[in-house]
């Protein structure tokens, strides 16, 4: 029986083991800043729900990672994003998808669940809600990254020329394929 | 898309996941992030947070079926994962991170790679990229 316990990821997919080592080292590094967050959280006492909201806060203010700040383009070159958060204690769960406008959407799933008598608000609605809420808002230009603006551009010029080939096409050059999330 | 799960000093859990979605998803693509049970779910046995294919994790009821996988067969954690990764997902598909009540963790995949991170009391410290790192 260990006294607390916590794992996270960055997301799954293809990743080329030619990853340059710099940009490798990046990524752990990003790994170990969040890591760090989570144990902060937990070694003095934290709940577990503080420990997974700071986590997931810190990783979407890392560009490197698909969610907030480095956010993948949609097929009209904006970001929506989606984010859930679950209590195992008493089955409180929030969650929201399609948000414009919110910096961290996982502080606003936190919101949902203990604030609100729902579970998930979609599109308008979610920003209708987090208008009601003291959540930080951005243009969505700052979900914007050139990594992953480049990434989408060569999306869009790849299904021009053969749709189905986009498909497969690995679009962050060493990393993800189209269809994760 | 990133995640995180935790058991705390009181032994409770908690798991949140959170996603930017696919790169040129259409008008009102939802994938299984916000999907309670798909990407992310905890109860009293576990806490998952998944990330992959979106649509392949939802007909699957990735998260909720390792929960239950466990409690219904007194299978371990790692054991739920692989049954879900093996049994009910294709190769390519997905990763899951994962602890239960007692702090056993858990983060397994069956694409090339997953960026993963986990801790606990006792120290035991890990940090990968890759499957076979």
């Amino acid at each position: 029986q260990k006294e607390w316990a916590i794992a996270l990821h960055g997301g799954a997919g293809t990743i080329s083991q030619d990853l340059p080592d710099t940009i490798k080292q990046q990524y752990y590094d990003g790994l170990e800043e969040a890591l760090r967050v989570g144990e902060l959280v937990l070694r003095d006492g934290g709940s577990a729900l503080d420990a997974v909201e700071q986590v997931v806060r810190n990783l979407e203010d890392n560009p490197l990672f698909n969610a907030g700040k480095g956010s993948v383009f949609t097929k009209d070159g904006t970001h929506e994003l989606d984010a859930a958060i679950m209590d195992g204690s008493t089955l409180g769960a929030g969650a929201l998808t399609g948000l414009t406008t919110v910096k961290n959407p996982i502080t606003l799933a936190r919101k949902v669940m203990t604030d609100s008598p729902h579970i998930f608000f979609s599109g308008v609605g979610a920003e209708e809600y987090a208008n009601q809420t003291d959540v930080e808002r951005v243009e969505n230009d700052h979900f914007h990254t050139d990594q992953r603006y480049q990434q989408w551009q060569r999306a869009q010029e790849q299904a021009l020329v053969d749709p189905a080939e986009a498909e497969k096409t690995s679009l962050y050059d060493w990393i993800e394929d189209l269809k994760f999330g | 898309t990133v995640g995180a799960v935790a058991l705390d000093s009181d032994g409770k859990l908690a798991a949140a996941t959170s996603t930017g979605g696919m790169t040129n998803k259409q008008f009102g693509r939802v994938g299984d992030v916000p999907i309670i049970g798909s990407g992310t779910f905890a109860n009293h046995v576990a806490a998952i947070s998944a990330t992959g294919w979106g649509e392949q994790i939802m007909r699957n009821v990735s998260a909720n079926t390792i929960a239950n996988y466990m409690e219904f067969n007194d299978a371990t954690l790692e054991q739920a994962i692989q049954f879900v990764l093996s049994q009910r997902l294709n190769p390519g598909d997905a990763g899951f991170i994962g602890v239960d009540r007692n702090g056993n963790l858990s983060m397994q995949m069956n694409t090339a790679g997953m960026f993963r991170a986990s801790l606990d009391s006792d120290g035991n410290r890990v940090v990968m990229i890759w499957q076979d790192e």
